[in-house]
Order: C-alpha cells, then sequence, then structure tokens
C-alpha cells in the first residue's frame, strides 16, 4: 500500500534520500565532475622515497591536516541534513565526535584506485608505502584494505550519502543526551537506504555487506586512537604546538 | 561538552556556505 512503516511512506523516504544524497553531493571534497577529469596519477618513485624519508612527526602532522580538512567536509555534510540540526548541540557533537573520521573512511572510496591500491593524497595518487615514515603499516593496511572492500560494492553516490548518514547516526554512541531521536533518524535513514537499493535493483546481500563495515569502521577509528596515543606518549610537544586545533579536540 | 570542543561548536553555528 506504499507504506513501509505506520509512520514512514515512500514518498517521505525518497525525500530524505534526496536531502541526504544533495548534501552528501554539496559537501565532497572532489567533486564527481573533477574526479572524472583527474587525471589519475600516481606518484613517481623518488616522490614515494621523498615521503618515506619525512621524519615520523612531519608525516603525522601532514596526514592530520590531510583528516581535518577533510572532515570539515563532513561537518557541513551533517548541517545540511535537516534532522542533524534538529538534534541538540551536545549530541550533534557526540555524533560528529564518534564518527566523523568514519565518514572519511567511507569517502575515501571515491578517491581509491582499486586496481593500483592508491588512494588520493596531496595530489596525486599514493600506495600504502608512501605512509611508511608514520610507523603503522598495520592500520595503513587494514584502511586500504576497507577503501578496495568498499569499492567492491560499486555504490552510487546516493547509497553512499545514505551509507554515510546512517553511520553518523549511531545511536549507540557513549553521552547523547536524546539517544531516541537519534535512533529514530538512523532507523528512517536504514529505511530510506534500503529503500534506495531496492530501487536500484541491487542484491539483498549489499545491505547486510554494509551492516558488517560499521564493525570495520569502528575497529579503524580505535585503532587510530592507539596509534595516535603510542605518538603522542614520544611527540606530546609536536602534537601540542603543530597539529590542526580541531584534530586534537575530536581526538585528544 | 561544549567547552571542550569550541572549535566544533563554531563549525555548527556557522551557517552552511
Amino acid at each position: 500500500n506504499g507504506e513501509t512503516s505506520p509512520t514512514v511512506s515512500m514518498a517521505e523516504l525518497d525525500h530524505l534520500a534526496h536531502i541526504i544524497s544533495k548534501s552528501h553531493l554539496e559537501t565532497c571534497q572532489h567533486l564527481r565532475e573533477e574526479l572524472q577529469q583527474m587525471n589519475w596519477q600516481n606518484l613517481l618513485q623518488d616522490e614515494v622515497e621523498s615521503y618515506q624519508s619525512k621524519p615520523r612527526e612531519v608525516m603525522w602532522q601532514l596526514c592530520a591536516v590531510k583528516i581535518t580538512e577533510a572532515i570539515q567536509y563532513v561537518v557541513e555534510f551533517a548541517k545540511r541534513i535537516d534532522g542533524f540540526m534538529d538534534l541538540c548541540q551536545n549530541d550533534q557533537i557526540v555524533l560528529l565526535k564518534a564518527g566523523s573520521l568514519e565518514v572519511v573512511f567511507i569517502r575515501m572510496c571515491r578517491v581509491f584506485d582499486s586496481q593500483n591500491n592508491t588512494v588520493y593524497f596531496d595530489g596525486k595518487f599514493a600506495g600504502p608505502d608512501a605512509f611508511k615514515a608514520l610507523g603503522c603499516d598495520d592500520l595503513i593496511t587494514s584502511v586500504f584494505d576497507f577503501a578496495k572492500s568498499m569499492c567492491l560494492l560499486h555504490l552510487t553516490e546516493e547509497e553512499l550519502a545514505l551509507f554515510s548518514a546512517f553511520v553518523l547516526f549511531s545511536a549507540d554512541r557513549s553521552w547523547l543526551q536524546e539517544k531516541l531521536q537519534v535512533e529514530k533518524m538512523q532507523q528512517r535513514t536504514h529505511l530510506a537506504l534500503q529503500h534506495i537499493l531496492q530501487k536500484n535493483q541491487r542484491e539483498d546481500g549489499v545491505l547486510n555487506k554494509l551492516r558488517c563495515k560499521v564493525s570495520a569502521l569502528r575497529s579503524l577509528c580505535n585503532r587510530h586512537t592507539e596509534k595516535l596515543s603510542a605518538f603522542r606518549a614520544i611527540y606530546p610537544d609536536v602534537i601540542r604546538t603543530h597539529f590542526p586545533p580541531l584534530y586534537k579536540e575530536l581526538f585528544g | 561538552l561544549k567547552e571542550k570542543h569550541k572549535i566544533l561548536h563554531q563549525l555548527l553555528q556557522n551557517s552552511t556556505s
């Protein structure tokens, strides 16, 4: 009868999908047209070596700057979703503090070259070896594996947008004050994602695969925090004086 | 939480660009 649940109609799901998709497209760091025109050029060997020979703290700082830039776009994405700005300020902060890096990892598949196992970084496409100086090869390998597995799903921009919003509206984050409202938004986003996947005639397994990605994202973010703690123990002054303030606020 | 996340709070307050 056109209803997916007593409270959400197909029209509402289409509208939510449209809003979230529009927010996503307006706030992607690299527009689709840019990606199509981009010369997907890999780093030259001497450029890889140049990144590898950077002092550990300099490479950490460079990556912190890049992550922070990407996060600012995610904040803008969240702000353009009506339901997000309807939440109390505490919960907006909680959701972004916990979920913004996860969305950055999701968005990474847009600028990932599966065939070469490279990602757009600092103007060119870089493989995991370019990040050697960070001293966290295991985390880098996992991040690349995650991007590759996301690419294998061949999601459309709309599906990617809805999955990003679904992750952002995680109702199980600690310190939420209006958990029920977040839960409601997450359920609606989930229904919209399900609806769009059905509309796009994707096989049933895609939604299950995406649900599995949620725990993979959490694991990546936890490991980022662990690596940052280990780095902080050795270079506390570098973080204090050279890392972007927003990065310190989110992960400090 | 707002006090500890002044930059994030500020970004959320700014009108969408």
